[in-house]
């Protein structure tokens, strides 16, 4: 049964969807079957894949209006591509409206995990696109998760923001049957800036086993990639980035073995 | 009286507050009389200065629940400290509490505006730090703004996710007396990244005029700078960060004068 990856943080252009869209082809590239998920109203995972959310029907927007035991719904908005590694669910911006929707349902946070149950079987993991902003979508992704990605953009805001996040787990903590689990991971990291490195290492003092020892680095090739609506294995697999997700990957899949 | 500048983006993390705490201490630096106000709940800029929002009584949040005419609000949000080259309205996390508060509050949009023309007179520029998220703050700055600088990360992503700011101030130029103007100020720029170099010329093809000369490349010392709670001229003056912004701010007192 498939183990959920949250990508979240509640910080903008911290890594969250270039980490989702490339973990998920690291862990695929390992053998794995791997569902992407697209939760962002902005759809940057969706458009990245030359997924045009405003031409799509069917998005990961219809799983929260789906009537109940509509199993049909899966079918209609998984995506699969000739040459693509994972298979992918588009967000769309209708996801935005959600918020106001879903205000008076009753456990509308539970949605998104009650809907996985359907495809859980067919995949090792699924990796959630979650948009940087708290609202029942970001909680509706770390209620379904078994760990919560926190890429952090080892600066001193990035620390001091990442409060919100975990008084969001913190406040969910106290409801759900089991806690939520997060691991941050160092992102856009920065060997020569002094600060980069203070701040990891403050990060792994008070955090522990709760950071990754995988550091993804800054590197070009990112933004190259999604420029070509690419992952960075399709550009350069010999590249710093693909071969630090690539580590991050067999981290994640040696956790899950002990 | 006050040039009102809005740096705002609905995407993260492409140097919004940056640019606003650099901008201004640049035009600061060249002689002039500026405010500094940050309008995002999570209140980065505010923390950049080392104001902790939770600690303080007044911030712009009370702009917004001032009663008409109340012109001591002013007086209590603004802070001036030794050494500071501006003055700083911080911002706090109840902002984000203003979507519902004023959701039926007649020309909410226009609260921000209206209140400025009390402080208008004292300075040459006002800029306003805007949260990564289309809604009323937003709404309020590019009302009260005499042009809009938009950061954009030379990114695939950035151009595309840039059409939602597009659709804002198309919609509200259909209700303003005079339309938004705005720039688009390319940040983070990576001139090694040719994906950088491209998506750079066809912003200035599709935007000309409305796209500044300067272009703020990647700089370590930001991260340097925001660790250590100081703009990056307090760090190094003469880095090319420093320089570019204040090419910026020359760029923008000349089109003052044309
Ligand atoms: N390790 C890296 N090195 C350099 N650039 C990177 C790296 N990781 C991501 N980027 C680039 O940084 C930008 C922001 O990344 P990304 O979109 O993944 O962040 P995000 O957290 O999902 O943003 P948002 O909050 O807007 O959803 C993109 O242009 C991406 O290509
Ligand atoms: N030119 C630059 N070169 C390198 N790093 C930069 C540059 N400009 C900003 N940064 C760094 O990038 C990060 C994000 O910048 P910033 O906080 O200004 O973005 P933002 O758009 O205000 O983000 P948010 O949407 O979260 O408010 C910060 O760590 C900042 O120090
Ligand atoms: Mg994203
Ligand atoms: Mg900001």
């Amino acid at each position: 049964e498939a183990r959920i990856l949250a990508v979240a943080n509640q910080k903008g252009g911290v890594g969250k969807t270039t980490t989702a869209l490339t973990l998920g082809a690291a862990l695929a590239r390992l053998g794995r079957q791997v569902l992407v998920m697209d939760l962002d109203p902005h759809g940057n995972a969706s458009v990245h894949l030359a997924f045009y959310p405003e031409n799509l029907d069917y998005t990961a927007y219809d799983l929260f209006h789906a009537e109940e035991g509509d199993s049909g719904v899966w079918e209609r908005i998984v995506k699969r591509r000739e040459g693509m590694c994972f298979d992918f669910v588009p967000g769309h911006i209708r996801l935005s409206e959600l918020e106001v929707d879903l205000k008076d349902r009753r456990n509308k946070g539970l949605i998104l995990s009650e809907s996985l149950a359907q495809v859980r079987g067919r995949y090792d993991y699924v990796l959630v696109d979650c948009p940087p902003h708290v609202g029942v979508l970001l909680v509706n992704a770390l209620v379904a998760s078994d760990l919560v990605i926190i890429p952090i953009q080892t600066d001193f805001l990035a620390l001091y923001g990442i409060r919100l996040l975990f008084d969001t787990i913190r406040l969910l903590n106290k409801v759900l049957p089991r806690p939520v689990r997060f691991k941050a991971l160092a992102t856009m990291f920065d060997k020569r800036a002094s600060a980069c490195r203070r701040i990891l290492r403050l990060m792994r003092d008070k955090l522990g086993e709760r950071v990754f020892d995988t550091v993804i680095n800054l590197d070009t090739r990112f933004r190259e990639a999604c420029a070509q609506g690419r992952v960075i294995f399709e550009l350069d697999p010999e590249t710093r980035g693909a071969l630090e997700y690539t580590q991050l990957a067999r981290e994640i899949e040696e956790h899950e073995n002990t």
